[in-house]
């Protein structure tokens, strides 16, 4: 019964297109479900792309206010700040596969499209949230995918957002905080500006039980990896990208409090007092939340070190 | 069991993991770049 | 692990063999084992009675030979070789890759020019090549050849047969391991017992802060 999700119901998706109900309620789609099939080769498209940012598009369906990943593909695209659209080849290399997956069997259809942001958290940006937008309008029902590959390996958990944009125009009431994010100095504007033009949807991810079956026999090697790598080598540079950004924002921080003491013209004492407290509450965030990472990865390091080094024959 | 006691031994035979001076001076090189960044993340937070 | 698998049957079948053999008739059965390319391990046919009587017989040449394979190396060979009989070179082959897993037992590193002198290998191309085709593919080492710092990195080296007295250091080094292990649970134990102390104490002082925030406001109002 768990394989159930995999068989699609063609005339059952024809109807619901029909329907639209997405039409009417900007906020419609809640949830998302990611197979581990289509969460593995996103992650390591998105690992393989380094500091550049790589995309790709996710094959898939609906059901109810859920919107269901199958499948993954990359796209011949790379670069940073880039549109789906943005080359010809791009273009002709998806309806191709899309055709031929057809002629194979695999009846899903497009349900959306996932690029990555290497160490800069997930979101979108002013260009992410046109391109969505424009697939709203186009390609319904459609789906943006963030992954942030090098906060993966940090954090030592998949950082994936899955988000949804609102038309044109429309003022969303008042969001509940999505968790919270460490955005870079040099990315906090174009984060700010768009946040409030789409909203994060709910994951959830399912495996077959083919995928369980290869999954435990891949265990033994996944232990072992991971118990051999360590992410204090692996990410030295993110680590250090990190700080300095916090010294940046510490820098700026500082600034505006001595204008402000200056008098310039700012809001009321109350006002600010609560504006730089946020700002140095977050920088502080930041800061414990790189330190955490860190000391992990030395705790883990530390015993490996007792554990496999400290034998004497 | 001797084709067990011969596994043991193999097994046996691979430990200590790494025993190089140089691991010892990677291993306390992150160490301290671990401990400055707490020590940091504590001014932050002062 | 997989070169335990691959010579159980093997080491079932000589021992079937010794078994059915007594005194000179072993002298085949010797010969055959040591020189099969799949066989490693000895310390099941020396068990065998058959084997055992050869002890003090005018056949104990072969009791010496099978303890030869089991625990020596070939420089042990040449050192003792009036008290062996020749050998023919697929033993030789044999005694040279028994002599690598004894090597790799003691260090990790084995640099070239103590293989070559304890391998009787002249030149370095001769050394990689033993190492490569005889060694590694035949699955009972795992390593690294290093050409620039002319060593070999064993990352996994097949377990010989245990010689006398081995059981003994064997078990003081898992005893020294499970301790470690359990000391180590232990430390972590408590870690996460102190950290669970200090969040409370954080949580509570924080708290405090709050009230005593909200006192002096109302006092201010």
């Amino acid at each position: 019964s768990s394989d159930s999700i995999f068989y699609y119901d063609e005339a059952g998706q024809g109807k619901f297109q029909q329907e639209k109900p997405w039409a009417n309620d900007p906020h419609y789609f809640k949830r998302v479900k990611i197979s581990a099939l289509a969460l593995l080769k996103m992650v390591v498209h998105a690992r393989s792309g380094g500091t550049i940012e790589v995309m790709g598009l996710m094959q898939g369906k609906t059901d109810g206010d859920a919107i269901i990943v199958m499948d993954a593909f990359a796209l011949p695209v790379e670069g940073t700040e880039t549109r789906v659209n943005a080359q010809a080849d791009a273009y002709e290399y998806m309806v191709e596969y899309s055709q031929t997956n057809k002629l194979a069997g695999r009846l899903e259809n497009v349900v959306g499209w996932y690029h990555s942001h290497p160490g800069y958290g997930c979101w979108l940006s002013g260009i992410d949230v046109s391109t969505q937008m424009l697939n709203q309008q186009f390609q319904e029902p459609f789906l943006a995918v963030v992954i942030d590959p090098t906060r993966t390996v940090s954090a030592g958990k998949v950082e994936i957002g899955a988000f949804r944009t609102y038309p044109e125009g429309y003022k969303p009431p008042d969001d509940p905080v999505s968790e919270y994010q460490t955005i870079p100095l040099n990315k906090i504007e174009d984060f700010g500006v768009h946040c409030k033009q789409y909203y994060a949807l709910d994951i959830t991810y399912f495996k077959s039980s083919l995928d369980c079956h290869l999954l435990d026999l891949l265990w033994n090697k996944y232990w072992v990896n991971t118990l051999s790598s360590s992410p204090l080598l692996g990410n030295g540079d993110y680590v250090a990208g990190q700080i300095s950004d916090l010294a940046e924002k510490l820098e700026q921080a500082e600034n505006q409090l001595a204008h402000s003491r200056l008098g310039g013209i700012v809001p009321g004492p109350f006002q600010r007092k609560k504006e730089e407290e946020s700002q140095l509450a977050k920088i502080t965030r930041d800061s414990a939340k790189i330190t955490v990472e860190q000391v992990h990865g030395l705790m883990s390091q530390v015993i490996k070190d007792i554990l496999f080094n400290s034998v004497r024959q | 069991e001797n084709s067990l006691l011969r596994q043991v031994s193999s097994l046996l035979r691979r430990l200590p993991a790494i025993e190089s001076e140089k691991f010892q001076d990677d291993f306390l090189m992150e160490y301290n770049d671990t401990l400055l960044i707490t020590y940091l993340a504590m001014f932050t937070n002062c | 692990m997989d070169v335990e698998q691959k010579q159980e049957e093997l080491i079932d079948h000589f021992v079937k063999q010794a078994s059915a053999h007594k005194g000179s008739a072993l002298g085949t059965v010797v010969v055959e084992a040591t020189s099969h390319p799949s066989l490693f391990a000895f310390s099941e046919i020396l068990s065998v009675p058959n084997i055992v009587e050869l002890e003090g017989t005018e056949n104990s040449i072969f009791l010496d030979v099978l303890q030869l394979f089991a625990h020596g190396t070939w420089s042990d060979y040449k050192s003792n070789i009036s008290r062996f009989p020749p050998l023919v070179p697929d033993q030789v082959l044999k005694l040279k890759q028994l002599t690598v897993l004894t090597l790799a037992e003691t260090n990790k590193v084995l640099p070239y020019d103590q293989l070559m002198q304890e391998l009787d290998v002249t030149n370095v191309r001769e050394l990689e090549d033993f190492l490569i085709n005889e060694c590694m593919y035949s699955g009972i080492v795992r390593g690294k050849l290093d050409q620039l710092r002319r060593c070999f990195e064993v990352q996994f080296a097949a377990g010989r047969d245990l010689r006398p007295g081995q059981l003994g250091s064997m078990i003081q080094t898992l005893s020294n391991w499970l301790s470690t292990s359990d000391n180590l649970l232990v430390s972590i134990q408590e870690k996460i017992k102190w950290a669970d102390t200090m969040s409370e104490l954080d949580k509570k002082h924080r708290k405090d802060v709050h009230d005593k925030v909200d006192e002096v406001k109302k006092a201010l109002s």
